[in-house]
């Protein structure tokens, strides 16, 4: 259940629709210092349900929306997708018959936030319903921060814990 | 339930065991239940020693040795329990050649059962990836994706820097 | 004293609007007491602003960005009142090689009037110091000190690696 | 008043005497991971009189002693000596008509520690004079530990504000 695509829309320094397409395997993402990896990074904690501003580097999760640069005006609202395989067929119903499952979040500058799954609206927790059936939901060692390697090793024992009990 | 727990705990025990010395070249890791508490609360401790030198405690560790040990866990994890996907953002930042190569040869094993997307600095990790995807700012302030292949690698990795 | 506070803090905000350009290629980036509380008390803030981009909270910049608005802080501080001696343990390790550059250079200016001593990996950094210290574990778990030369630099680092 | 020499003994992974000499300008530290530089880092801190087993990596300060590697046993007592070169004659009194000072501190497993200016016995405060009055003491801004650089710009504004107090 790979990721396909991710598509960016005013999110963080993805003011212009950006649309990043990936392959199974290693896929290495680089570039300078600043130029938006991280971001990519924070787009799918993000769309993924993401709730806490700062695991996002924010102060507030507002903060996520395009502010501004380069003569360019800030935006209104920020959107990430995020386009799931579903070759090996292991999403569970009502979405078991697609080849593929698009999840998208959205958030105003306002406050309000819209959700979809296909296009189609839905609310938060039926996007967090998909994840945990997929096993998404449970795998935070899935995606390791920048600069939070190192500290996995010196974490309390309960949260090494936490670890074993993703995985079992 | 504490059954599940305890079988898992000594599956990815298991698997570190014979991780842990792919990537440090000898040496050995793992994880402990501790005592003090029922199993079904009880913390985990992993112990790593890497090759010749005696167990100390974690914080004692190097820099690079704390990543890799990391990398030892994480990977033995993603072999008990495969992710859909894992996304790993500068992991090998700390590691000298020699550690990048072991932790890439362990990772492209990985990636036979998960996607791996990986965010790097290094040109070492960059030659092994089965696709290159560049991020660029040429407008400053405004991410743009371009995609990279193989044969520009090192100019257009010239350029984009 | 008040006065040498802030005359301080004058000294090092200027010098950090000169230095910052020069480590980021251009942008800028300040110092602020913050007006709470007495000057006595008050806290000082750091503000940058990456060429191009709009000024944004710390929390928000890449880890190469924070790490050379960081040196950007320190090369000032060092700049207006030099120490006998100061030592980086890795602090090249986020940064790309254009960064990596500029930062050498101005690393060079402060060299002249302290003494530097720099912990890294990366080879453009070796390539610029004066003096090239090597340590070696030959003996698992046992530290040597070797001295390198700069001929024999790329192939003795492959050695020791 | 440049670093001339660091002399370990029992240190960490120095289970050797080991005699680095450093130069005025620009000294880099080269190795695999693993092999002893950021312990060297961790010896100047120790020997400028860090208190803090902490700052040092460790749980206790007997951890800086050596315990055994490859076949050797571990050692009773730990001993760094750092040479400081006094060619600006800034050192003051009663040391300014020395071309170089010598400061020994060691640490024996049984707890106790001994302290040396110039190879004489001295008093731990002795030491911290010395370095205050030549205004090493002052300048913590003065060594930056490994993955601590990209932390000094999320510091508290009453952080930053000690840093400037420092340089004052
Ligand atoms: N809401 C926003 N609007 C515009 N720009 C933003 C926003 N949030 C973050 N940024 C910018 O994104 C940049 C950080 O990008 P990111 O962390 O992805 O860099 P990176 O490619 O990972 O770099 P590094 O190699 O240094 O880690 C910062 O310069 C920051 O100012
Ligand atoms: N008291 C001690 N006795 C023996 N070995 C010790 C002691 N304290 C620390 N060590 C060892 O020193 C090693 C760490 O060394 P150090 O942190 O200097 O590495 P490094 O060269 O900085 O590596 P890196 O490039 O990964 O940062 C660890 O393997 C640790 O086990
Ligand atoms: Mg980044
Ligand atoms: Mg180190």
């Amino acid at each position: 259940m790979h990721i396909k695509q991710i598509e960016l829309f005013g999110f963080k320094s993805f003011v212009d629709k950006a649309i990043v397409t990936f392959s199974t395997g290693i896929c290495a993402v680089v570039g300078p210092n600043g130029c938006g990896k991280s971001n990519l990074v924070d787009a799918v904690r993000w769309v993924l349900g993401e709730q806490s501003a700062k695991q996002l580097r924010g102060k507030l999760m507002e903060e996520v929306i395009f502010n501004g640069a380069n003569g360019r005006p800030s935006l209104n609202f920020a959107e990430v997708s995020l386009v799931l395989s579903n070759e090996d067929g292991k999403v569970p119903p009502p979405y078991h018959e697609y080849s593929e499952i698009m999840v998208t979040r959205r958030l105003f500058r306002s406050g309000d936030s819209e959700y979809y799954i296909n296009r189609t609206p839905c609310r938060r927790m039926d996007i967090s319903k998909l994840f945990m059936d997929t096993g998404i939901g449970h795998r935070h060692y899935a995606i390791i921060e920048q600069g939070k390697i190192s500290h996995v090793v010196e974490s309390k024992p309960e949260d090494i814990r936490a670890l074993i009990e993703e995985a079992a | 339930t504490r059954k599940r727990f305890l079988q898992t705990l000594e599956a990815v025990n298991r698997k570190l065991e014979e991780v842990f010395p792919l990537l440090f070249n000898g040496g050995s890791g793992h994880l402990q239940l501790l005592t003090d508490r029922d199993p079904l609360e009880a913390g985990v401790e992993i112990l790593v020693q890497p090759p010749g030198k005696r167990l100390t405690s974690m914080t004692l560790l190097s820099g690079g040795e704390k990543a890799l040990a990391a990398a030892a866990l994480l990977f033995s994890l993603y072999m008990i329990r495969p992710s859909p996907f894992c996304i790993l953002d500068e992991v090998d930042a700390p590691l000298d050649d020699a550690n990048i190569d072991r932790f890439i040869k362990v990772l492209k094993r990985i990636s036979l059962d998960s996607q791996v997307i990986l965010i790097t600095h290094n040109k070492r990790t960059m030659e092994t990836s089965d696709l290159l995807l560049g991020v660029t700012m040429e407008e400053p302030g405004i991410s743009k994706i371009i995609s990279v292949n193989f044969q520009g690698l090192s100019d257009t990795h010239e350029q984009m820097v």
